[in-house]
């Protein structure tokens, strides 16, 4: 599972 | 996360759990607008895509899931339940959504962060969800009368955008390279639309009166 910050809201 | 984005998460779930507590409680979908709640259920299927290829905190697998699982739901009692669907008056709700849904699909297919089927589809979510409330608010203008959980629903629903647009604010102020701009810039125009809803609900709160919006 990669962590992104790309897309952190919801 | 900060806490406008908290409160907005917060009052974004509060607006959810007051549709299925209506539904729910009074076993009735009358005034809700099933257009707007299939919208919302495709808005949150497109945007959350990356919900088992991007792991970002438990806290935002968790209301991926919760969203999903409570749009999916309210559609499917509206549709399917067979107490509920028959209190669903398809004749007032009559927005023609598809060309919502189709318009903010061209607008993705040229406004997205990154051309692939992944951005291409959160940019569509976006766009959607800035316009899915219009069957509903459409209804409300069309039903006079409408009870109260309906509108408490409608204020938290437009409520949570706004405490995005704070969001957005501070972490532009606080983070150096924040650029979130599709998502600033359709979160303003989703809280606009609610404007004048949020200003005949402030009257009626003012007056102590039921909600009018004018026909």
């Amino acid at each position: 599972l990669k962590l992104v910050d790309s897309h952190d809201e919801l | 996360m900060n806490i406008f984005r908290f409160a907005g998460d917060m009052t974004h779930l509060i607006s959810i759990l007051v549709l299925l507590l209506k539904i729910y409680a009074t076993k009735s979908c009358s005034g809700i607008s099933l257009k707007t709640q299939e919208l919302y259920a495709i808005v949150f299927v497109a945007r959350y895509l990356d919900l088992f290829t991007d792991f970002i905190s438990v806290y935002n697998t968790v209301m991926k899931l919760v969203f999903i699982g409570c749009s999916l739901a309210i559609v499917w009692c509206m549709r399917l339940h067979r107490v509920v669907r028959r209190t669903y008056n398809k004749d007032v709700d009559t927005f023609r959504h598809y060309f919502l849904v189709l318009g903010c699909f061209l607008l993705a297919l040229f406004v997205h962060e990154k051309f692939t089927f992944q951005e291409v589809l959160w940019a569509f979510s976006i766009y959607l969800e800035a316009v899915a409330i219009l069957p509903q608010l459409v209804l409300l203008q069309r039903s006079g009368n409408v009870d109260n959980l309906t509108v408490q629903y409608v204020f938290f629903l437009g409520a949570y955008r706004a405490f995005y647009i704070l969001n957005w604010i501070y972490r532009y102020l606080t983070e150096p390279h924040f650029g979130r701009w599709i998502a600033s810039v359709a979160g303003l125009v989703q809280t606009a639309l609610y404007a004048d809803f949020f200003y005949y609900y402030f009257i009626s709160w003012k007056n102590n009166a039921k909600l009018q919006l004018p026909a």
